[in-house]
């Protein structure tokens, strides 16, 4: 992998969103995959939208929840994402209202990465954005700079949150992952995360995943 | 979290047990410490539950004195444990300091300098009778000599982040939840291990519970995902 890599560089990332007060995360980690892997093979960015996932999506629990790996089997299944200003977000769930014919995304198939870090970071820089999910202990109060939280207060037992996995580099010497939040741009470093990188520090290499675009 | 009265407590045994065998370790047992007495409050994290515990106890005379590996520590000692107790792993004990009651203030940050949207004096250090660590249940918010500045950051808090609440019972709940939030920010950054600031965020007014409840996705860690093929990997440099 090369030393740094930071897909926010190369117009693969939409603005920073908020899922409020909905547990919604998991629709929000798929939809930037998807952003980033349209992109990167069609050459458009568009914002996609989470609010059909959290409507149609019934392998999951919209607010209470969901997987990565469901959010990609329904959207194979509905025949694509619409975007975010065709079916926007409501941050709770409402009758599905998905029209196939606004479809403006899709996906061909999905994948699981390695659990290894050097790995994901390869992955990572050749092919685009990953969703992964995390321990959030640490992000509730986390304000800037590079988090490592102390092992036992961040088990990687205990994954709750799913994000999108950006870039990755360095910071006066400590190596990171840079880690797109769905909680708004007034939390963290402007929606963003920097978690220690070669540690699997909070489990961020448990469950690494991408859609497919052929 | 949760203040518990003096000793009153049996959930407070079992830590404490744990750190006097920690400090104790290496020790014959007629020259082991003595628990005298002991204090200490319960916050319960996901992860586990965190004792922070003030402990009494009495080292016994050095005999010979050159035998003693602190000579200055005979005698009444006060120690701050904090214990991380979690279900699946050993406890662990993360703090151990130890002093002569009175002679110096407890050990709770006087050696860090809080970030950022933490008080600079989240709790009074002059005396170990006075740390928070004594404080009753109902008094978890501030106490009357650090009350103004966590106001005040509370008041910062409420404008940036546009919050108000629904009365003054609300509010004066919310101030409680927010000053206990403090100390756990101020706990993950006494730990944190890299370059990271934690102090007052959006969710600073929330219960641990809320927080997970309304922001995150329990389903992680307990549906099976669907397996999904494996990624070729990377080729090109």
């Amino acid at each position: 992998a090369p030393a740094s890599w930071d897909w926010r560089d190369h117009g693969a990332l939409t603005a920073a969103k908020n899922q409020g007060m909905c547990g919604s995360c998991w629709a929000f980690s798929v939809t930037g995959n998807v952003e980033g892997q349209w992109f990167l093979r069609r050459g458009a960015l568009l914002t996609l939208s989470e609010q059909e996932l959290v409507d149609c999506d019934t392998l999951d629990q919209a607010c209470g929840g969901g997987l990565p790996s469901n959010a990609y089997t329904a959207i194979e299944t509905l025949g694509g994402l619409e975007t975010e200003k065709d079916y926007s977000y409501e941050g709770r769930k409402e009758r599905c209202s998905f029209s196939p014919d606004k479809a403006r995304a899709y996906i061909n198939s999905s994948v699981d990465l390695s659990r290894d870090e050097q790995e994901i970071a390869a992955w990572l820089a050749e092919n685009g954005p990953v969703s992964i999910a995390l321990n959030a202990f640490a992000m509730q109060f986390y304000r800037r700079g590079v988090s490592h939280p102390f092992r036992p207060l961040c088990s990687p037992w205990f994954i709750d949150h799913a994000v999108l996995l950006v870039g990755y580099g360095d910071r006066s010497g400590i190596p990171f992952w840079a880690i797109k939040n769905s909680w708004g741009p007034d939390w963290g470093e402007e929606g963003y995360y920097y978690l220690y990188r070669g540690a699997r520090a909070c489990g961020m290499n448990t469950m690494a995943s991408s859609a497919i675009v052929d | 979290g949760r203040h518990l009265p003096l000793a009153s407590d049996p959930a407070l045994e079992a830590p404490t047990q744990f750190a006097m065998e920690i400090y104790n370790r290496g020790r014959d047992p007629g020259a082991a410490a003595v628990l005298q007495s002991v204090r200490g409050r319960s916050l319960k994290m996901a992860q586990g539950v965190l004792y922070s515990l003030e402990v009494t106890l009495a080292e016994p005379p050095c005999s010979p004195p050159t035998a003693c590996k602190h000579p200055q520590s005979s005698g009444t000692l006060l120690c701050r444990f904090e214990v991380l107790d979690q279900m699946w792993a050993k406890q662990t004990l993360l703090e151990q300091d130890c002093g002569q009651p009175g002679s110096q203030p407890l050990p709770w940050s006087s050696d860090h300098q809080p970030p950022p949207g933490l008080p600079s004096k989240a709790r009074n250090q002059s005396s170990p009778d006075a740390g928070l660590l004594a404080e009753p249940h109902s008094s978890s918010l501030p106490r009357m000599g650090d009350s103004v500045e966590l106001i005040s950051l509370f008041k910062d808090f409420l404008t940036t982040y546009n919050k108000s609440y629904a009365n003054a019972t609300e509010t004066q709940r919310r101030l409680g939840i927010f000053a206990r939030n403090l100390e756990l920010a101020h706990k993950l950054q006494e730990l944190d291990q890299g370059s990271a600031q934690y102090g007052v965020t959006k969710f600073s007014d929330l219960t641990e519970e809320e927080f997970r409840m309304f922001y995150l996705n329990p389903l992680l860690s307990s549906l099976p995902g669907r397996a999904l093929r494996p990624a070729p990997r990377a080729r090109g440099p």
